[in-house]
């Protein structure tokens, strides 16, 4: 379902270049359940960027279902996302002035689900995700792993076919963390939905089909 | 150094009001390096933030050294807060518009520290974090993991007394984790600074004197 042919993405700033992958290649089959694991500043978010079409490689190719997404126009990039795509950021991306419960319906609404069966999928899960008491507050008015847990039900309920998830349980005690990745195993299974993880947590690398070690830049 | 009496904590959100602290009672002695665990949600950074003075209980009595924080005025606050406490925020609060250094360097700046001895400092505390490459970037030009070690050189550039940490190592691979923690542990040791950390790292744990468990609002 995806595919890279010798990715490099590198950042430029003034005389500085930093070449955070350096010639990646990496095929994932629909279904998959994927942990990347690596050291800080290995090129773990830059990868799942890339992957989720948020970001252009350097050189290389990027391939969904045998489309090349350079050759896809803005339009098509956006839909792609919407449609096919969840993302859950590293750093969570909620809306601050938007509730748990709007943040995770907002994607619903971008895809026009009807009113009604979009408040039964956000209030299922939230439940899921064991915030249905939090639905009324606002990002500033959760905790930490609390605002984790809304990045997560937004990414899971449009029931997308590829989720890619950085770090998602990185502030997430280990009890709480495992209910999330059994939530996501349980999804992957069910629906034969992609998942691709980074993660630093080794009791989410347990629940992998395959782990794969970036070290600076590379696939080791 | 820091002594909690029967302190709770509540948040109002209209009718509903979240009790997020419960009726802690809490003694911390100089030098001590303490860990507070516990399910997302339970209270750790609503503790750490009244330790440190960045909020005030709804009932019950904190003191710093002996002294009623109730009793200090907003600028006596504010000075304990620069002169004596580092805080590792959960979600970094970098400046945007600084680079690692200068955000690593502001502290000092509002201590009044001269140019070389600060421009000193802040460059071994940036090797001592791994990131003295990347002393230009802003945040925004940095991995999750890189931004979480620039708050901790932030903290810990000061010098200060008491240092509160709110999950300092949630973005770290182990390694790298091992490492700040190692760092702060000296630091420890030879200055005979206080350290508070949430934690849900149990690699961190075991460096802690002693471990404090938070549930639904109560050290259990
Ligand atoms: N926007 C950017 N501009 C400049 N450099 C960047 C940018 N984003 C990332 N980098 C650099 O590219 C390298 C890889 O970053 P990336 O965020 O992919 O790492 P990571 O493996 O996700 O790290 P972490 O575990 O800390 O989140 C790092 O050295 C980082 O500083
Ligand atoms: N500003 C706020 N307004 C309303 N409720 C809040 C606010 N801050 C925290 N809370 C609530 O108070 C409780 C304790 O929050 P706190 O952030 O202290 O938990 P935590 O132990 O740090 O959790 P985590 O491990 O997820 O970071 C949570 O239920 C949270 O939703
Ligand atoms: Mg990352
Ligand atoms: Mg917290």
């Amino acid at each position: 379902i995806v595919s890279m042919q010798k990715v490099t993405k590198d950042y430029h700033l003034g005389k500085t270049i930093v070449n955070a992958l350096k010639g990646v290649d990496l095929r994932v089959e629909k279904g998959e359940f994927i942990c990347i694991a690596g050291p800080s500043g290995s090129g773990k978010t830059t990868l799942l960027n890339l992957i989720g079409c948020l970001d252009k490689p350097t050189s290389g190719k990027v391939f969904l279902d045998e489309d090349d997404v350079e050759r896809l126009n803005d339009n098509q990039l956006s839909r792609l996302r919407a449609e096919r795509i969840g993302f859950i950021f590293q750093s969570f991306n909620l809306i601050p002035v938007l509730s748990a419960l709007e943040n995770t319906e907002y994607p619903l609404l971008l895809k026009g689900v009807a009113r009604q069966s979009r408040k039964k999928k956000v209030l299922a899960m939230l439940e899921e995700v064991e915030l249905a008491n939090f639905a009324g507050h606002r990002p500033d008015q959760l905790s930490g792993g609390q605002r984790q847990r809304v990045a997560i039900a937004r990414a899971l309920v449009t029931d997308p076919e590829i989720i890619l998830a950085d770090e998602p349980t990185a502030n997430l005690d280990s009890k709480t963390g495992e209910t999330i990745v059994e939530l996501m195993k349980k999804i992957n299974e069910e629906m034969n939905s992609t998942f691709i993880f980074s993660t630093h947590d080794s009791m989410v690398m347990k629940y992998a089909h395959r782990l794969i070690h970036l070290q600076d830049g590379r696939i080791a």
